[in-house]
């Protein structure tokens, strides 16, 4: 464990507890893509199947629970409770997440570690994680105007992969045999994806006003 | 499992 990654950890459970205070305090999910929370949840579900199997720490096995849990939860409430599932953007959030889906799917069973079930789902859950937010951005570009929290849990939720890209740079320079490239190129595109949101976010922070996406 | 193969990663 190196400082990059218990920090991208951190960001990352931040996000979720920022998602977490916007449902819960405002009872609205307005702006949140409920498609990159199923994607999320699908992401951790392929990825932490090794939970019961290969114990590696309290803390691993803690956040991995928590993750599930959490997206799991989100899932649940925008779509069954009554309140939160009223102000989700359905007419907005149309992307075609099956595509990424089947695509990463089909990616991670020619590229992978090792074609076993257990690696190819996991490549599969890295190859997912990477374009999940892609419903979450496209939805923030229609909606217009995004609420403070809603911007910090995109913010964050893309900062936590930035701090694993500086992990994974630390580990290849200190450990001998560390070779992660199947997340890192990943990890690359996905933090690729939300330059333009960080740009907008910074603006928005430097002038002190609302957070603007162009449509 | 050896380190580069095990998934110790969140």
């Amino acid at each position: 464990m190196n400082v990059f990654r218990l920090t991208g950890d951190m960001t990352h459970l931040a996000s979720i507890l920022v998602l977490l205070l916007k449902i819960y305090a405002t009872k609205s999910c307005s702006g949140i893509s409920l498609k990159t929370q199923e994607l999320y949840a699908l992401v951790f579900l392929a990825r932490y199947l090794n939970l019961f199997t290969d114990f590696i720490s309290v803390y691993n096995t803690v956040m991995k629970l928590v993750f599930i849990g959490s997206s799991l939860a989100i899932v649940w409430c925008m779509r069954m409770h009554k309140m939160v599932k009223r102000s989700y953007d359905q007419e907005l959030d149309t992307f075609r997440h099956y595509f990424l889906i089947a695509g990463c799917f089909l990616l991670a069973l020619l590229v992978n570690e090792k074609f076993m079930f257990p690696e190819v789902l996991w490549a599969f859950s890295i190859y997912l994680e990477a374009v999940s937010t892609i419903p979450q951005l496209v939805l923030l570009q229609r909606s217009g105007n995004v609420d403070n929290l809603t911007g910090q849990y995109v913010f964050l939720l893309g900062a936590y992969r930035a701090l694993y890209i500086l992990n994974w740079i630390y580990r290849y320079f200190t450990e001998p045999h560390f070779s992660r490239w199947i997340a890192c190129v990943a990890g690359l595109v996905q933090t690729a994806l939300y330059a333009d949101f960080f740009y907008y976010y910074f603006l928005s922070w430097k002038n002190n006003a609302k957070l603007q996406l162009p449509s | 499992g050896s380190g580069s193969m095990e998934h110790d990663e969140l």
